[in-house]
């Protein structure tokens, strides 16, 4: 089965 | 300080029902620009990004960026004391410790008063960068709501693949497997049920039902909504008001 992704990574702290 | 009337208190009722279970406390930042709330879930797996431009309020005043941080259930239960005709009026002091709220009735005959205390939330702002995405379909936000209901019923997660024809949304789970297409048909007639399909590449993500379902609280703000998709990106789930847009980014699942 799939597992859920995170977002953390795709976003840069600003 | 924050001075925003809002004719139609009724949106700001429906903002809230479309993100206060996804997140629980949020700063409101208010500026020149009008108010924004970024915020993502505790699980890390969504992001809301709302934003309530200027020109949607009248009058519109904010001297000084303000961040206003609020809890959102406690803000939901205030916005459900205001007639849904009322005119709700935000009010904040630079050195804002609460948020009032005013609501006048279309007569102008009731006016209710509250003031909601705020808090201080250390909030870690995120840059979401500009992102060209393999896919983009525009469908009727109604249309999506149901499909979404309709296929939790089999998984807790679909399969989105996106094709020049059109989108299919495919759930299989233990009682068995089920999918709806909808073809890219830009001539209907009701432009409001068309889908539309930009696409660079065919796509095929798999994401959480429940969270998809939770977007579709805010189908009452829009009737189209923009599903934007690219592989190993998060799927940006779009409704755009008229004065503003709540997106929703969901960080796809991995691996089969």
């Amino acid at each position: 089965t799939a597992t859920q992704g995170r977002l953390d990574g795709f976003f840069t702290m600003t | 300080m924050l001075e925003a009337r809002l004719q139609t208190g009724a949106l700001l009722k429906k903002v809230l029902e479309a993100i206060k279970e996804l997140i629980t406390d949020a700063n409101f930042d208010c500026s020149d620009n009008g108010i924004a709330l970024q915020a993502m879930d505790n699980s890390h797996v969504a992001l809301v990004a709302l934003l309530l431009r200027h020109d949607g309020f009248e009058p519109y005043r904010c001297d000084r960026s303000l961040a206003l941080g609020v809890n959102l259930v406690s803000l939901s239960k205030v916005l459900r004391c205001a007639g849904n005709d009322d005119i709700i009026t935000l009010k904040a002091d630079d050195t804002a410790d609460v948020l009032s709220l005013t609501f006048e009735n279309t007569d102008n005959d009731r006016i209710s008063e509250y003031e909601l205390k705020l808090m201080d939330i250390d909030s870690e702002h995120l840059g979401i960068p500009d992102t060209t995405y393999e896919a983009v379909v525009q469908m009727s936000s109604a249309e999506f709501a149901r499909i979404c209901k309709d296929l939790q019923v089999l998984s807790d997660s679909v399969q989105i693949d996106v094709t020049k024809e059109g989108v299919k949304f495919g759930a299989k789970g233990e009682l068995g497997s089920g999918a709806v297409t909808l073809k890219q048909n830009g001539n209907v007639d009701k432009e409001e049920e068309a889908t539309l399909i930009e696409l660079q590449q065919n796509v095929s993500l798999n994401f959480s039902l429940k969270y998809l379902v939770n977007f579709t609280k805010a189908t009452p703000l829009a009737s189209r909504v923009s599903l934007s998709m690219s592989s190993e990106v998060p799927l940006l789930v779009e409704y755009k008001m008229e004065a503003g847009y709540i997106r929703y980014y969901l960080a796809p699942k991995i691996g089969e």
